[in-house]
């Protein structure tokens, strides 16, 4: 799958994932 | 709330009970950053409206190297409007619950 998860030393977890094309601003 | 570049928006519905909320967080202009994001991917975490600021989580992310140090502000910025309007929406909605 396309997520990958980061955890912070202080617990939190991030979890990337795409971005739909439709919501990043035209580059 | 000003245009940072780097966008917040819930990752879950808000029903006003929950203290912790999923955000989602993405840089939409990256030209409006002093340092280069790592990536762009879209980046969801869990926020305590109650107990955490929004510059723990800024801190948390470039710690992880989402972003660069010089990047701290406009990413606290970005998730406090964020907050910033979910608590006022709860206010409106759910004045008695809060």
């Amino acid at each position: 799958s396309s997520f990958t998860q980061v955890v912070h030393s202080a617990g939190r977890r991030f979890i990337v994932s795409p971005v739909p094309e439709s919501r990043l601003k035209e580059q | 709330a000003e245009d940072t570049g780097v966008r917040v928006e819930l990752a879950e519905e808000d029903h006003g009970r929950k203290s912790s909320i999923a955000l989602r967080l993405w840089v939409e202009d990256p030209k409006k950053l002093k340092g280069k994001p790592k990536d762009n991917g879209a980046i969801e975490f869990t926020f305590d409206l109650e107990k955490e600021t929004p510059d723990d989580v800024a801190q948390e992310m470039i710690d992880s190297g989402f972003f660069h140090e010089s990047d701290l502000k406009i990413v606290a910025k970005s998730i406090r409007d964020r907050v910033a309007l979910i608590l006022w929406r709860r206010e409106r909605i759910w004045p008695r619950m809060q």
